[in-house]
């Protein structure tokens, strides 16, 4: 189901934005 | 305890996509972010698009801090 799919991969590249904002600031995640 | 760290988190977060201090982010200012972030172009898109709950093209803090406050639970679990 290609929908799913979206739905899944939009939260794994929203944690992966998150995660490298985080990191940008930080210096580590 | 961490709620508060969560939202200023979310604020910083929110003015380092808000580079002109619009008080919103459009796709455009989420796509500046590719220089900044080991994030394609396509990827930022579809944040902005995850984000935007309404679908209205702009990103309001609220809306960013409820994504964020999404992922920063869903990691803390």
């Amino acid at each position: 189901d290609p929908n799913m799919k979206a739905g899944a991969t939009s939260e794994g590249v929203l944690a992966n934005f998150f995660n490298s904002l985080l990191s940008k600031k930080t210096g580590s995640p | 305890p961490g709620q508060l760290d969560m939202l200023k988190k979310a604020q910083e977060f929110f003015q380092t996509c808000d580079t002109e201090g619009k008080g919103f982010i459009t796709k455009k200012d989420m796509q500046r972010l590719h220089n900044e972030l080991p994030l394609s172009l396509e990827d930022l898109e579809d944040v902005f698009d995850t984000l935007d709950a309404d679908g209205n093209g702009f990103l309001t803090p609220e809306e960013f801090n409820n994504g964020f406050s999404h992922f920063f639970f869903s990691q803390n679990n």
